[in-house]
């Protein structure tokens, strides 16, 4: 039952028959090879046929990838990744704040940034607890994606953090904040964390809506060198340089909703041809 | 050779247009050898059915299609036969144990997008290249 021919049997000259489950098993291998991939995943947490039909339960980060999908289907397959990201870049409520692709697109027509990628892939974030509730790290939030299962020969050519801000008005009223997203070098226990300063922007204490960081140097660090993949923190400031907790200032963490959870998105592009192995 | 002559002459009189017709005369008289001549055969490989749907987001499956049947003269009721396929085919018939008749394989691919999880719960959305087959010809 799992190649099935629409045509009749007589027609194509051909006599069907259900394949015996060692052979399903070869065949799946086979299709796998095809996709590049040497065994089955096993996804901690896959999707239920429940999750298939009710988008909402999904996480941000399936969802935008889902949503990347769904741009360009029933489109040419022709279409190109400029083209998925653009359309992505639409459907992301995304603040007023320029994203890197939205910028690239918007200005370089023809640049081969990301009509040459090949693969998009999103990141889940696997800081288990929000480390904002330690006295020490109150105004800081952690985040961490593992970068070390990524196909071989796939370089990054771009990536992005992306987090959910919701509106918060109060005491923070009329009020800008200042937010900094920094790489972390290295972890003390007795110490200050070394860290390194990647992107800040500037939003209202009103704004809603999706905030991206370019972090295309760093998620190639972490490629490269996945020992050195310490994660990102994220600082938030008034004007006047005041911190504030980043929950306060309207950030979704891991008790916020599923599909305003913080991701990160990289786009790849093939290095090298890629060779079957014989088998 | 005189067969080939013939077909050549009617080759150059036929227009672009009335290809369709010149497929159905030549049909006439050897239609048992069209029904097993080269074409592409529709082939849908299901992801659910594989037992997938855990791990691949979509799409459910992809239609792969593939390529099936004779190449054997008149090469021109094959669609898209490469130039080679007729010195192929006449060496086969000069000798037909030793060298094989042209083959029946695809002449235009196209991609499609599969989006999954991988082992750590990433979703990743991959474009693989010639996956579905959109033509058939011999070579």
């Amino acid at each position: 039952g799992t190649l099935v021919d629409r045509r009749s049997s007589v027609d194509s000259g051909f006599l069907y028959r259900r394949l015996k489950s060692h052979e399903k098993r070869e065949m799946q291998k086979e299709i796998l090879s095809i996709l590049g991939l040497p065994h089955r995943p096993r996804p901690v947490h896959g999707l239920s046929p429940a999750q298939l039909n009710q988008p909402a339960k999904l996480n941000s980060a399936p969802l935008f990838m889902l949503d990347l999908y769904n741009a360009m289907s029933g489109q040419d397959q022709g279409m190109d990744l400029k083209d998925w990201s653009h359309r992505a870049t639409l459907h992301s409520h995304q603040l007023k704040v320029k994203s890197l692709l939205g910028s690239h697109l918007g200005s370089v027509q023809d640049s081969a940034f990301l009509s040459d990628a090949d693969m998009v892939m999103s990141f889940v974030n696997l800081v288990e607890h929000d480390k904002e509730l330690s006295p020490r790290l109150w105004h800081h939030r952690e985040f961490k994606f593992n970068l070390s299962q990524i196909p071989e020969g796939e370089a990054v050519t771009a990536a992005e953090f992306r987090i959910y801000k919701d509106c918060v008005l109060g005491s923070f009223e009329n009020q800008t904040f200042l937010i900094s997203i920094y790489q972390v070098l290295a972890e003390h226990r007795n110490r200050e964390t070394n860290i390194f300063l990647l992107d800040t922007q500037t939003v209202w204490a009103s704004d809603e809506g999706w905030l991206e960081f370019d972090i295309t140097a760093t998620s190639n660090l972490w490629v490269m060198n996945p020992r050195h993949n310490f994660g990102l923190q994220l600082k938030v400031e008034t004007k006047d340089g005041r911190n504030v907790n980043t929950k306060a200032a309207g950030f979704v963490g891991r008790d916020g909703p599923y599909d305003k959870q913080p991701f990160m998105v990289a786009f790849f592009k093939a290095s090298e041809v890629h060779l079957r192995t014989t088998r | 050779s005189a067969t080939s002559k013939r077909k050549n002459q009617n080759r150059n009189r036929y227009t672009q247009a009335q290809d369709v017709t010149r497929v159905s005369s030549i049909t006439d008289y050897n239609s048992s050898e069209l029904k097993t001549a080269c074409r592409k055969h529709e082939l849908y490989v299901s992801f659910q059915d594989l037992g997938w749907q855990d791990w691949i987001i979509a799409p459910k499956g992809y239609a792969a299609n593939y390529c099936g049947g004779e190449c054997s003269f008149p090469l021109n009721a094959h669609m898209n036969a490469t130039n080679h396929a007729i010195v192929q085919t006449l060496v086969h018939l000069m000798n037909p144990d030793y060298v094989p008749k042209p083959c029946c394989a695809p002449t235009k691919l196209n991609a499609i997008s599969v989006l999954y999880f991988d082992d750590n719960s990433n979703v990743i959305l991959k474009k693989y290249r010639n996956m579905v087959v959109r033509a058939c010809g011999c070579h």
